[in-house]
């Protein structure tokens, strides 16, 4: 039990070593607070973005504390791959920068054969998706649905008002 | 295998039925607050049994279906279609089903796979029913199905407004609850 | 003790009626869940956005929880008006048409002689401001704080990324 | 009156001393993800004695130094300046220290008031020191200044990041306790 444990531990932080690096351009890793009895201890997630010391997420900045817990996700996603993933504004901490590199990380998984369906408010996201699904609420509060293909319309539309 | 499309029908500010077309890769899904973004997000977690009414923000099934129209139940059916490379889609653990299928039936040879759950108001409370490609199934033969392919109520595909929050607020002993779920 | 509860309850709830009103286009108000035993009751915000249902805040949508709980601390704050209010990054959830009407409604509290310090990153917050203090990071995670007192120098530069 | 200068001195990823002026009205703080916004409003946290090391995403006290400089201290002052239309500030409370200052003693006019907090590592552990005006104080008599402003631990003016998606997240009955703390 305690080597089953072990296995998916190093399998996870594996995944989070890798996927921090390309999204927060630092170093991160999982830690366990107990090390000889895993399934009595804590685990937390260390990251030393680049130029900073080596800190516990609880610690980091409000932006720095969302993109550590996404690349956390995203190994947990890497041990039970699916088809499709839906995001539902994840994006929200995140300066213009950081929004910029999720979205590229998307858009290189992405063309692996998984389906990513993201909701979000932010224009470096919708920028980097092939395409955008518009949602509306017509009078009443129903909502109306409507296709928007063209990257460019989308970003001068209503979505040209924010700032990273 | 992708979603190709979701049937919204009467499910929460949906009120009448709506057909959304999806497409392999990177799609976004943007407007302003309460236009019904995360909705469509619940409508999956709903059809695919995912979730309890709670994380769809419903205190009871019932509160689903759409308040403005009268009608007394609501819909939401997702069609999978498989990918040219991929091996013929789940139907087969359908067990006698696909035996019994005729040859000429198209979900024999596994392009599409289709997911209905429906739930009505009866004098007798809400009733609730699931159907795999047009037939009548039970939810744990949906979940056999769709686990195969690491869609379940314990996966991490679909994370919902709020859940990086979530994840960083948990405390180190349920981080950790978490690899053993996984191990 | 039951009299002192009651006349909170209804100065807030005052406040937030107004000030919901301001803020979300729609009304809003307090609600217990046993009026007869206040001091056992639970309390809940209702709201009904302009067009839909009167609904608790449980069952609203992200950017609607957000703004309906904003008017609530304000109506709390109203009831001890400080010199100074300090709100780091309470836009979050919002999309741009919201912060523009959050924005406007500090533009009015900050004429009355209260002192606003407002984090956020996002455009319509900070078009509004009467300045902008901006903070960066040199190498080696050291903040370096610079004034930038044009609000056109600041929309055009690295804060022109976004969309509502 | 108004926050007119705050001096953050080897706090957090503030490494040395820097001074930031601000104004009455409406001012925003911006900048990238870490670059330390934050940080100055716990800085005003920390000076005015608002939270606890906690709030300010510190295990102890001394994780509030900065870690780069070799400085065995930190420090924030905060001035504030009081607006034309106001009466003397509560300098007045002060009591016998307003007594016992000369005439010509500019704080005795009560234009501006002034806290400062210094923490330092010593041998025997943190110390915390606070100072109201340049004199010694305790955070009691501070408080009690701030308290007539409505400035203190149990008060709304300062809403941390995160702490919208409290309120959000309240159970009914914890809504209804912050009623019960205000009666
Ligand atoms: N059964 C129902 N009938 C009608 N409307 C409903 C029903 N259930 C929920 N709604 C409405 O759906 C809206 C919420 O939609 P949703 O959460 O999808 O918004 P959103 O686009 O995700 O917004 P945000 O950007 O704020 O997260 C609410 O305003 C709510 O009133
Ligand atoms: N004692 C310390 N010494 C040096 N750096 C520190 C110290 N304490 C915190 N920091 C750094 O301060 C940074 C956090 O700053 P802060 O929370 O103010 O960022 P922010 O500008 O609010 O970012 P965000 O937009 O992500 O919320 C962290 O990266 C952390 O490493
Ligand atoms: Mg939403
Ligand atoms: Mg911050």
């Amino acid at each position: 039990k305690k080597a089953s444990f072990r296995k998916a531990f190093d399998e996870i932080d594996g995944h989070f070593r890798t996927i921090f690096e390309t999204l927060a351009d630092g170093d991160g890793h999982l830690t366990l607070s107990n090390p000889e009895d895993p399934l009595n201890s804590g685990m937390t997630l260390m990251a030393r973005p680049r130029g900073k010391k080596m800190q516990r997420i609880e610690a980091m900045s409000g932006g720095e504390k969302s993109l550590t817990s996404l690349a956390f996700v995203f190994a947990l996603q890497r041990t039970m791959p699916a088809p499709f993933y839906a995001l539902d504004e994840v994006d929200m901490n995140l300066d213009g920068i950081n929004v910029e590199k999720l979205a590229n990380m998307v858009v290189q998984e992405s063309q692996k054969a998984s389906q990513f369906l993201v909701v979000s408010l932010r224009k470096p996201m919708i920028e980097r998706s092939q395409r955008t699904i518009g949602v509306t609420q017509k009078p009443g509060g129903k909502t109306h649905v409507t296709g928007i293909r063209i990257r460019a319309e989308v970003v001068n539309h209503h979505l040209a008002d924010e700032i990273d | 295998m992708h979603i190709c499309e979701i049937v919204i029908d009467n499910f929460k500010s949906f009120s009448g039925k709506t057909v959304i077309p999806f497409e392999k890769g990177f799609t976004t899904i943007s407007g302003p607050n309460g236009s019904g973004k995360s909705n469509i997000i619940d409508s999956i977690l709903f059809c695919l049994g995912l979730s309890t009414s709670r994380t769809m923000r419903a205190e009871k099934l019932t509160d689903l279906i759409n308040h403005h129209s009268q009608r007394k139940s609501c819909e939401v059916t997702i069609t999978f279609q498989r990918d040219e490379h991929e091996a013929a889609l789940p139907v087969g653990f359908l067990g006698d089903r696909v035996e019994g299928a005729s040859d000429s039936d198209p979900l024999t040879e596994g392009t599409t796979l289709q997911v209905t759950r429906k739930i009505k108001v009866t004098s007798s409370g809400p009733q609730s029913q699931y159907l795999m490609n047009g037939r009548s199934s039970t939810l744990t033969e949906i979940h056999d199905v769709l686990g195969r392919y690491h869609v379940s109520p314990g996966s991490f595909n679909v994370m919902m407004q709020g859940d990086v929050q979530g994840f960083v607020n948990m405390s180190p002993m349920e981080r950790r609850k978490i690899i053993d779920e996984i191990a």
